[in-house]
């Protein structure tokens, strides 16, 4: 499978609602500094299930458009992402998943179905993405600590993986 | 739980060697992981030593900034192949490569087209322009600070980079 | 010992708000240092804001990476100043900037040439294609690994890149 | 006063005597990853009196061109940095500042004449030269964490800066 398309609304800095793709098989995020690159990887990171403090907040509602200057410009927030793959019959099916912040919790849907987040989870390690392993996602100025890490961060890191 | 963890490591630690060779595009360059205590392997870690091309084996702390970005790349694409994601996102990670390593890098990801895809976030036209697409972010100035606005670009329609030279 | 360090501490405030503006070359950037606790300045440290220029204020993890950069060379500029060293060596600085800012931060040196001597590492053409004079560095291959060679080139001889177009 | 010239004699990646300069106001070191241009930085730091654990190694004899493949080239290496400032007549004077290694001990030189480390250092403290207050150096990938201390470590940076 391949991500195709991702919806942002009133995510950080992207405020309203944004389509964002098509994604091709090699796809490149540019702009200047400040602009809201690393804040379209914490979309994704975010649609898939990552904890905040990964995506530089310490609650989820801080991910609310304006909420760090304390003019959050609406109660929730959404992420959502159409995820295309072949079936057995090589034709190609998609499936949307997505995520919603209100206020301080998050909910999960799948092709808008309201899911647990167990479920959520589940469904996207059929696809092989498993969150907690991060094995496919680097985060800006971390990708030199992965190769120096000491032999026991290693050992944790493999065990993640497992 | 041990007999996934001792399989996982025996998978990459067969799968290093070929990726960092790959990536620096040089038979001369070697990457391998070992159990630091073979009786009890969960007990002392895993250790990684990578020989840069044209080097001898020394400590990684040797390293320069750029070679351990490459040791880096090789050990997260090896470890991704245990159970391979769709795709990667991968934040800057040229910050520190000159422009040799860029284009090594960039054409590793091209060539894993067919199995994997990448999306890249960079701010060096020696990498982006070997994307296929580009989206481009631009800020908006708002009430309550910038607002991201999104610009997508197809680099597929244009001609490769060799038939645009004048 | 307190009163240097209410002395370093005062005249770096002064100068922070100033060296911010000046390198973002935005009256609209604002940056400031500040006691966390006045009646005993020692006990809980000191705090530093920065608000990137178009921007609101903000907690200090909300910039990206390469508001960070800038926001850290204006506090290393002014922190400087209070007891001026004759020269600066700054390794990859420019990692994390894009062309505008790497041009901000070139003109910001060029600036200075009167008082201070810089020493940067680059591996940007934006940055260091401004210096007055170049230092190549390559690698021989010898025996026990790779042996530096060394080359200079004076840039001062050359007309300014604007003369330069063709 | 600036730095006109640098001397380095097997030092890290630099074997045999090699003369470094003129540097000009505005000099830029650049090449290949894993040239040494990061080494010229650290021998820039090690005539001013680093201490070995900012220049990437335990102990200073690692610093001796070969030593980390167990082949040190020779028991000894040196840096010696020329450094140019105007006296009260406005001319130009230099004075040599020199370390050297032999086997595991350094010892310093200025203008060829052995002094102590602490008449070293105090000779350089004339030019505002304050290698604990590391005010003038920005070590590869160390400039955004300069930015994010947190106010107690700040509070130690100005201790040593005043
Ligand atoms: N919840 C939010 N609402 C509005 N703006 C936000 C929010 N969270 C973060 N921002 C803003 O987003 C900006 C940072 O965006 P981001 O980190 O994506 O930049 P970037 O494009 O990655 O830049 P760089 O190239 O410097 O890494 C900051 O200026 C920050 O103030
Ligand atoms: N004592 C030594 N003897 C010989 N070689 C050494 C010694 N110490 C370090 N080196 C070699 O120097 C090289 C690193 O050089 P350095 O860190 O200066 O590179 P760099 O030019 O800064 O590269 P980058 O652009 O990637 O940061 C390493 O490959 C290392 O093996
Ligand atoms: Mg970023
Ligand atoms: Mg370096």
């Amino acid at each position: 499978g391949f991500l195709e398309y991702l919806e942002i609304e009133d995510f950080k800095s992207y405020k309203g609602k944004i389509k964002v793709g098509p994604f091709h098989k090699f796809t490149a995020i540019i702009g200047p500094n400040g602009s809201g690159k690393s804040n379209l990887m914490d979309a994704i990171s975010f649609v898939l299930g990552e904890k905040s403090s990964n995506m530089r907040v310490s609650r989820v509602s801080q991910l609310i458009h304006g909420a760090p200057v304390g003019e959050p410009v609406a109660n929730t927030a959404r992420v959502s992402a159409l995820i295309k793959m072949e079936n057995e019959e090589g034709h190609l099916e998609s499936i949307e998943f997505m995520r919603v912040i209100k206020d301080n919790s998050t909910h999960f849907y799948i092709d808008d179905c309201s899911v647990s987040a167990a479920d959520y989870r589940s469904k996207l390690e059929t696809f092989n993405i498993f969150i907690n392993s991060k094995n496919f996602l680097v985060y800006q100025g971390k990708v030199e600590e992965i190769a120096m890490k000491n032999p026991k961060e290693r050992m944790t890191m493999f065990e993640e993986i497992s | 739980r041990r007999g996934t963890l001792m399989d996982c490591f025996n998978f990459v630690a067969e799968k290093i060697d070929e990726t960092y060779k790959f990536i620096s595009r040089n038979p001369g360059a070697q990457a391998y992981l070992s159990v630091e205590n073979p009786d009890e392997p969960f007990l002392d870690g895993i250790s990684y030593n990578c020989v840069a091309p044209g080097k001898r084996f020394r400590p990684m702390d040797n390293l320069s900034g750029g070679e351990k970005t490459i040791a880096a790349l090789a050990l997260i694409f090896a470890v991704h192949a245990y159970r391979p994601s769709p795709f990667f996102v991968l934040d800057e990670v040229d910050a520190a490569l000159d422009n040799t390593n860029i284009g090594k890098v960039a054409d590793y990801i091209k060539g894993r087209r067919e199995d994997l895809q990448c999306i890249v976030i960079s701010l060096k036209e020696e990498f982006y322009s070997k994307a296929d697409a580009l989206i481009g972010i631009y800020a908006k100035q708002g009430r309550t600070g910038i607002q991201s606005q999104v610009m997508t670009f197809d680099l597929t329609q244009y001609e490769d980079d060799a038939s645009q030279e004048i």
